[in-house]
């Protein structure tokens, strides 16, 4: 039988290996447990019962909840970056699906004019989704793919441009400076418009994750990101260290390959899978 | 050769004027959260701490000057001896048309490392690259433009043919045109996928390959052991191909992988282009590993 001090020892234990193997990461696995422990003293709360369901909540407190709404009477643009196949061109499609269903019009801007048959991919994506996609040929200057595109958004006065980008390392100074080039091109040309910059983040990746959230947010400022095969059986913990460490909302969690298979962030159900 | 984080916990244990329990008690919990911050797998990292106390402060220890530096050392090396001391070669057939097959989880570079594979190889041997994925939209499209760019065979089946049929035919088309090497590139698929991983024991079964790869992101997380230990289990994969080297990942998973399966790390992908490709070498994992 466990005396209440070891009861509380070992929910500690628990909770690191809970966090960590999650890819919560040290840093603030630690951080976050040390935190708990100074609440639970300040407050002299020793029952373990209670334990678990106070650290939930004391999730559900860090974790911000921001909801990507589409503005009215305006173009709204969704710039997604992200590294080496993370899902952006798929998380695309789903969400050109998604916002037609709402009703909206959506084009797509193929901006992934480098890898082997990206054009061809979006492309498919587009006619699954049922919107125009705006393309040139693999080769071309993506800077020009973009500009076609907000022409083409906002003289048919589309609801909704989503702009997909060539999958880039962040550690790669070159590729960054290409992505702030086309950054500039949309504050240019669509300084009016509703422009957010969403990454792609994938739930298996580890640690890096947050290195990849911390490097991209240097070069243009990230406003949320899309956390992709959440079916698979990792966890996401990135969630918990970008909302702890850099109050860096989800916006939509991909579940899946399917065009359907994209939801908004829902941190309680988030929070009840981690345990 | 240790860099980093490892000269930091040197460094602040050789401060002590003499080395208590404690202190190499303080020593091996920052080794362990070296490895933890590395994505080494938590339940890894604790058995090879455990392995490597039991080493460190076995005889060896006792009789040599510096417990600390004897400590590390056990550490450096016993990582170098769990990746592997030396290149693991592929395994290609004497006589006869050889086949490797590429497996993992979506996106971890499979497509690319097929095309990679072929240049890699195609000085020796006639390379038919055989395009098995009929579930992503394009993906025959991008494994033909990379056939193309590195001028090997390409064979991608029938529209309506599924993928078990696509890699039989692969193989008697491979016979008549005299290719050497077949490299099947599958679909991205998760383990806990019945029918996906069904899918590959039959493909496995048709064409009987020399060599089954488990192709993984160097920057897994934590969840890469269950993932290859299913993989493993279904298939008794023959090797793995870690890529997008050439981030900043530290790489842990690469520990776990070999630790899990105990199968060898043949190459890495170190970028997006065909010649981004290299033989694995043990001893710079262990490095990068330990930060
Ligand atoms: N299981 C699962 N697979 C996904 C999900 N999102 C994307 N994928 C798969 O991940 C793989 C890569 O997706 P892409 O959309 O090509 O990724 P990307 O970021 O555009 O890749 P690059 O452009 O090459 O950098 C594909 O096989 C997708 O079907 C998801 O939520 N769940
Ligand atoms: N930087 C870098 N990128 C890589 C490397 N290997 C592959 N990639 C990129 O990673 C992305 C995904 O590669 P794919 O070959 O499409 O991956 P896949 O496993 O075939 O994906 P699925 O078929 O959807 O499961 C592409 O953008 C590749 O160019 C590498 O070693 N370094
Ligand atoms: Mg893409
Ligand atoms: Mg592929």
């Amino acid at each position: 039988l466990f005396s209440k001090k070891q009861s509380e020892y070992d929910f500690f234990d628990e909770i690191e290996e809970t966090l960590i193997m999650a890819d919560v990461g040290v840093e603030t696995s630690l951080a976050i447990i040390n935190q708990f422990k100074t609440y639970l003293n300040d407050n002299k709360i020793h029952d373990p019962e209670k334990l678990k369901n106070y650290f939930k909540q004391s999730l559900l407190d860090m974790i911000p909840h921001v909801h990507y709404e589409l503005k009215e009477n305006q173009l709204n643009i969704l710039f997604i970056l992200g590294v080496n196949g993370v899902g952006k061109t798929t998380s695309i499609g789903k969400l050109a699906h998604l916002m037609k269903a709402e009703g909206k019009s959506v084009m797509i801007a193929a901006c992934d004019t480098f890898r082997a048959a990206a054009v061809n991919q979006i492309t498919a994506w587009g006619e699954r989704a049922d919107v125009p996609v705006v393309k040139l040929e693999m080769g071309s200057d993506p800077g020009a793919v973009l500009h076609n595109a907000l022409d083409s958004a906002i003289a048919n006065k589309v609801d909704l441009l989503l702009v997909d980008t060539a999958g880039r390392l962040h550690n790669k100074e070159n590729l960054m400076a290409e992505i702030e080039k086309l950054h500039r091109i949309i504050l240019k040309k669509a300084s009016d418009s509703h422009h957010e910059t969403l990454l792609v983040l994938d739930a298996g990746t580890g640690q890096n994750a947050f290195v990849q959230a911390q490097t991209f947010h240097k070069s243009i400022k990230i406003d949320g990101t899309i956390l992709t095969k959440l079916d698979s059986t990792s966890k996401g913990g990135i969630v918990i260290a970008l909302a702890h460490q850099l109050k860096l909302p989800v916006k939509y969690v991909g579940l899946g390959e399917g065009i359907m298979d994209l939801v908004p962030f829902d941190k309680e159900d988030y929070v009840n899978s981690l345990f | 050769n240790i860099t980093g984080r490892f000269d930091k916990i040197i460094k602040s244990l050789r401060r002590q004027s003499r080395l208590s329990e404690s202190n190499i008690k303080d020593g091996i919990r920052e080794i362990k959260l070296a490895l933890l911050e590395a994505d080494v797998n938590y339940k890894v990292v604790k058995e090879f701490i455990q392995e490597v106390e039991q080493e460190a402060f076995g005889e060896k220890v006792i009789k040599s000057v510096t417990p600390v530096e004897q400590f590390i050392k056990v550490v450096h090396d016993k990582l170098i001896d769990v990746m592997g001391s030396h290149n693991a070669e592929l395994q290609f057939k004497k006589t006869g048309i050889s086949v490797i097959l590429t497996v993992g989880l979506q996106g971890s570079g499979k497509t690319t490392t097929c095309a990679k594979l072929g240049y890699y190889l195609k000085d020796n041997k006639r390379v038919l690259l055989v395009g098995a994925d009929t579930y992503r939209p394009a993906a025959k499209d991008q494994l033909r433009v990379l056939a193309e760019q590195c001028d090997l065979g390409i064979f991608t089946g029938g529209d309506k043919d599924n993928p078990l049929k696509i890699c039989k035919q692969a193989l008697k088309y491979a016979k008549e045109k005299d290719y050497h090497l077949v490299i099947i590139d599958s679909a991205g698929r998760l383990q806990i996928d019945d029918t996906l991983m069904k899918e590959l024991v039959q493909i496995k079964k048709a064409v009987e390959p020399d060599e089954i790869l488990f192709v993984s992101d160097a920057m897994a997380g934590q969840n890469i052991v269950d993932v290859v230990s299913e993989f493993d289990k279904r298939l008794d994969i023959s090797g793995i191909i870690l890529t997008k080297f050439d981030s900043d990942t530290r790489g842990g998973a690469a520990l776990s992988i070999k630790r899990t399966t105990g199968k060898s790390i043949k190459f890495i992908g170190t970028g997006e282009k065909v010649d981004n490709f290299e033989l694995f070498h043990p001893d710079r994992i262990a490095g990068r590993i330990l930060g």
